[in-house]
């Protein structure tokens, strides 16, 4: 089963 | 007071078709350096970002920064008003709640102004740093809309693997599976019909096509796409837009759980 990454998982809010 | 003037309008026009599906409302940031936007889906898998330098416009007066608020369908409602060949100026007053956009036709026999609200938008901004990425692949930009055109047709993502045999990009649905290599050509006389891939280390990432064929929207702005990709980082698919700047979707990749 696959599972979509989220985006915030990855860059920071600024 | 804020007036940006764009002789090569129809790049505004595309530019909002290639974005508005993805993005529902977006602020506008207008700064010394340029006319910028950065929005995140709904969802927060997918994000683009614009920057139209301010060299790049005829006329370019910002005298302090400002962002705007737009819902980017009313916008390219207004935008297609615009002729292709139309010379497209932004105009907005300090305080003001709305923006204006101006059209005048090569020949200055017709000018139209359209008028839009703007909107209060809670942006979430997000700090995207300088990554080194394991491989990026450049080729034609038509060739990569068809290739996820045609997957999209069998699967519902796609795996982009690099590796020194070249750009691999496979799905899998109920029919059955697909498989596309693309090798490095640079032997073609035209620079943009060439693929290169610059690979540091083997890398395969999977991601939703469904997103990637909306990237594609912006095949119209350039010629050639670069796709940047490094394993556990958002893949970075960019369109440069000629002398003016870019627009770049990032897209988080599909992991197994």
């Amino acid at each position: 089963m696959q599972r979509q990454k989220s985006l915030l998982s990855f860059f920071e809010k600024s | 007071m804020l007036e940006l003037r764009l002789v090569q309008g129809s790049l505004l026009k595309k530019v909002l078709e290639s974005v508005k599906d993805l993005v529902t409302d977006a602020n506008f940031d207008c700064s010394a350096t340029g006319f910028s936007l950065q929005a995140m889906d709904s969802s927060h898998v997918a994000l683009v970002a614009l920057l139209l330098r301010s060299e790049g416009f005829e006329h370019y007066r910002c005298d302090r920064n400002l962002s705007m608020g737009m819902n980017l369908n009313n916008m390219s409602k207004m935008l297609k008003c615009a002729g292709n060949d139309d010379i497209i100026t932004i105009k907005a007053d300090d305080g003001s709640d709305t923006v204006t956009f101006m059209f005048e036709s090569p020949t200055q026999d017709k000018i139209a102004d359209f008028e839009m609200k703007l909107m209060d938008i809670d942006s979430e901004h997000l700090g995207i740093p300088e990554a080194e990425y394991h491989a990026i692949v450049r080729m034609p930009s038509a060739e990569f809309a068809r290739i996820c055109k045609d997957l999209s047709s069998i699967g519902d993502t796609v795996v982009i693997s690099v590796t020194k045999e070249g750009v691999k990009f496979s799905t899998r649905g109920d029919i059955g599976t697909a498989n596309i290599v693309c090798r490095q050509n640079t032997s073609v006389d035209k620079p943009e019909e060439s693929t290169i891939i610059e690979m540091n280390e083997p890398v395969s990432l999977t991601f939703a096509l469904r997103y990637m064929n909306s990237f594609t929207k912006a095949t119209p702005l350039a010629n050639s796409v670069t796709i940047s990709l490094s394993s556990e980082l958002p893949v970075v698919v960019e369109y440069k837009i000629a002398e003016m700047g870019y627009i770049r979707f990032y897209l988080a990749p599909k992991i197994e759980d």
